[in-house]
């Protein structure tokens, strides 16, 4: 049996409102070592890559490796029946065809049990590269939030410069151009609040805005964001979950024709 | 003018 209980169960609603207009149909691997999630959004431009480790469950049971095949716009529907300080446990039977989500309220005075069907779901898996980035961009989530929404007011695409001064955001479009630009901080009182920029070397890459603006919809899970950048490599957007794992997307660059 | 390419061009697949 494969079963999963998460004391902090807004983490997964979270989750899931942050994928689910990207991916429909993803399929949950569930191992002793954890919950992970690999899916391309339908033109394959964009991966998104989710770790949730077995220490962060409490408690965490997998006697074998399951897929679990499941349709991300009913797992989110379901997942709205659930309170914000509810557990939330996933189960699901060796033989059986559904899993199972189990909503307890944290007086435990107060279950509500779902049964999902599951879906097959022919998944191509990639294999992503260790790679030695050019440029670690590290900012608050709800600052790069606003500066997509910002940015896309001017275009469908976003280049974004990364020197040993900062990050610069621009944008042109037919109403004009715009640009922001974030310095590194020097003295903050929060370390969520900062900005920091590891430098290799300076690095300028273009990004379809469309897709920013949708991982940035993963800003609630996590109060900063990292951006990794190299030439000619898919940007690397991540999102810390609390301490159990991370959400990662992945967008290939724009090249210029 | 610029063109989004898909990631399979970088990422392997299994």
């Amino acid at each position: 049996m494969f079963e999963a209980r998460l004391p902090q169960g807004q983490i997964l609603k979270k989750l899931i409102e942050a994928v689910r207009e990207l991916v429909t149909d993803a399929n949950f691997e569930c191992k002793p070592s954890g919950l992970s999630l690999q899916a391309m959004d339908s033109s394959h431009v964009s991966l998104v890559s989710l770790l949730m480790r077995a220490d962060g469950f409490d408690p965490y049971q997998c006697d074998r490796n399951r897929t679990l095949g499941i349709n991300l716009r009913t797992l989110a529907s379901v997942l709205k029946c659930s309170s914000n300080d509810d557990i939330i446990t996933i189960r699901a039977e060796d033989d059986g065809d559904s899993a199972i989500l189990i909503f307890e309220s944290p007086s435990s005075d107060r279950l509500s049990e779902f049964d999902l069907k599951l879906v097959d779901i022919d998944n191509e898996q990639l294999v992503i590269p260790d790679t030695q980035y050019d440029a670690v961009v590290r900012m608050p989530s709800a600052e790069f939030q606003r500066i997509v929404r910002d940015m896309q007011i001017l275009g469908d695409s976003v280049t974004i410069a990364c020197s040993k001064d900062g990050v610069k955001f621009s944008a042109n479009g037919e109403i004009g151009s715009g640009s922001v630009r974030l310095k590194q901080s020097s003295a903050v009182d929060s370390e969520d609040d900062a900005v920091t920029v590891d430098l290799q070397q300076a690095v300028s890459l273009t990004f379809a805005l469309r897709y920013l603006s949708l991982f940035s919809k993963a800003a609630p899970l996590s109060p900063t964001v990292t951006l990794s950048f190299s030439k000619d490599v898919p940007l690397l957007v991540e999102f810390r979950i609390a301490d159990m794992g991370h959400l990662r997307f992945y967008l290939a660059p724009k090249i210029d024709e | 003018c610029s063109r989004q390419t898909v990631l399979k061009k970088y990422f392997g697949s299994k």
